[in-house]
């Protein structure tokens, strides 16, 4: 499995659509304080299935929608697409034999949920499935957030199993 | 599967000890089992103990000692099962300069199996970089991505990304 | 005792805003007390609106923006009561460069009635310092503090300082 | 009130006597990772009256006595004095008369403590009177943890309250 890009719109200070390709090898993120890197890592975490509104510094997910800035008005919906190159066929379940796979997920102003894999609606669980056993899922540890690079030396030692259990 | 974990366990280990000491160039680090006769549900305990100092429990170490503790850990369970992608938010934050030259060399070789997206505000972990992206909010309030691009003209391609970081 | 309070939470928030503006360079930020019928007992929530932005719970802000934010909050109650010394262990690394600039210049303006000492690791912070020291472990696991002096020399002591930072 | 000096002697990393002098205005203290900087840190708030081992990153105060290191032996206790400039008479209690002012501490590996006020032998409490009001005292926030810089925008509103308290 690999990561091909990633495309917001709507999505915090995201309000126009905006595509990050991913590249092989590192790839660096830059700019002033506040101007959107961490909201990137935001919606891949929100894409990949995150449950908690509060991990992505939300009260709930209608949080994450433009709120407006200067003359922009307030958007209706949030909507960020994953898209993942899955020629190695390492995805498990009723995907796995796409070549390419979709991942996309929505919240409305009024609250309402979708979420979408190669544009067919589905449920939350089954995104969350697809990145099962790949290292991507809410346990692994793919995603180190800003300022919380302590929390696996801080944690109890029961809690730091997830890392273990992800890789084994 | 008791198996399969006490294997996986013990190489991650291996790399964990392994990286530890080429991050800090030189001290030693362990995993340890809590409860060895059940390790599906036994905690984890870590020992780290940086050259030239004596073992002590990891609360003492310092900001960045913690910081590279953490990535030896992360990357060595990489070395046993490569995540595909992972995002490393101003990791890079607590280091000093000498660290985060070697933390940029240990990610371009684990970057041969794992793309990696680095958020920083470092000019070395840029200039390590294969690719880099600048977020600038032109207009106030809003996001806008631009690719910077560092083969053509790496000399304005770095005034930009030092101008907007 | 309830009117003093109450007059001294007014004078910090007055301080509040006024060095969020400043450290932003536009915005707004102000102080609530939940309960104001209960001045002494009652919680106080804090909004902060970065310029071009629109107002939201202060969880939503960046890292940097966090960062400056507290520290306009804390230099607020200086305003109204210096603390006669305040010591910072690496506030400046979640700043960009010219961020790190205004928290610096901020911080001049404020030494003057309180003794600072930063720890830091950045060059910025070390060239605005009245007075700079280094910390080495030149024997294994033991540390020395040595003076490094900035009137003399000062490009051989930034090159120590860089050396050792 | 204004600090003048701190002095460490088998505190952490600081196995020899160390003596740092506070100077007016800004002062630096800059070093690579793991050198001993939030070590000094830890000092001047143990001194201050610190009552938690834990927010000095040790599980009990025994754990400040430095340990050993190379051919360097453990040490037999741990002492911090800092001396303070009181020639404006701001602080209250029974040193109020006092121009200067030196508060010392020690743990023994025993787990022995010993508290003194200008060589005198005194409780903890007297050292931590000494910084009631002052800005000083635990309730304020004149030491900023590395790392911790979000604790007041991440706590509770009540919690929040002995920063405005110690100012008023
Ligand atoms: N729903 C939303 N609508 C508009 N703006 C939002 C929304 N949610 C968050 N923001 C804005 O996004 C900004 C934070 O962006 P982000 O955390 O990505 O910054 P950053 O580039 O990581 O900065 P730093 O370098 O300081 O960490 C905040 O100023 C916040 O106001
Ligand atoms: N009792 C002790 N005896 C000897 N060494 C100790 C003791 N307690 C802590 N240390 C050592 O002190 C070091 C931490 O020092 P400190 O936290 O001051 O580093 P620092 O200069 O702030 O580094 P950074 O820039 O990474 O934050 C650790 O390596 C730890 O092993
Ligand atoms: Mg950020
Ligand atoms: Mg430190």
């Amino acid at each position: 499995m690999r990561f091909k890009r990633l495309e917001m719109v709507g999505f915090k200070s995201f309000a126009d659509r905006t595509r990050v390709d991913f590249q092989p090898g590192v790839t660096a993120i830059v700019g002033p304080n506040g101007c959107g890197k961490s909201n990137v890592s935001d919606a891949l975490r929100w894409v990949l299935g995150e449950q908690s509104a509060h991990q992505l510094r939300g009260d709930s997910a209608v949080d994450f929608i433009f709120k407006g800035a200067g003359k922009r008005k307030m958007m209706g919906l949030a909507e960020v697409t994953l898209t993942i190159d899955n020629s190695d066929h390492s995805v498990a379940g009723p995907f796995a034999d796409f070549a390419e796979i979709q991942v996309t997920r929505r919240v409305h102003r009024d609250g309402e949920r979708e979420y979408f894999i190669n544009k067919v609606p589905c449920r939350l669980k089954d995104i969350r499935d697809i990145f099962m056993d790949t290292g991507m899922s809410g346990r692994g540890v793919a995603i180190l957030q800003q300022g919380h690079i302590d929390a696996i030396l801080n944690a109890k030692p029961e809690e730091r199993r997830a890392l273990f259990d992800e890789a084994a | 599967s008791r198996e399969r974990f006490i294997t996986t366990f013990e190489q991650i280990d291996h790399h964990f000890g392994e990286l530890f000491t080429a991050l800090f160039e030189g001290g030693q680090a362990k995993l340890h089992l809590l409860d060895p006769d059940n390790p599906l549900e036994s905690g984890i305990e870590i020992t780290a103990q940086p050259p030239g100092k004596k073992n002590g429990s990891i609360n003492l170490l310092s900001g960045g000692e913690k910081a590279l503790t953490t990535l030896a850990l992360i990357f060595s369970t990489y070395r046993v099962r490569p995540a595909p992608f992972c995002l490393l938010d101003e990791v890079d934050a607590p280091l000093d300069d000498a660290n985060v030259g070697r933390f940029n060399r240990l990610l371009r070789t684990m970057a041969i199996s794992t793309q990696f997206t680095a958020i920083t505000h470092n000019k070395s972990t840029m200039e390590a970089a294969d690719a880099l992206y600048g977020i600038t909010m032109a207009e106030p309030g809003v996001s806008s991505l631009i690719a910077v691009h560092l083969e053509e003209e790496p000399q304005l391609a770095m005034g930009e990304a030092v101008a907007v970081g």
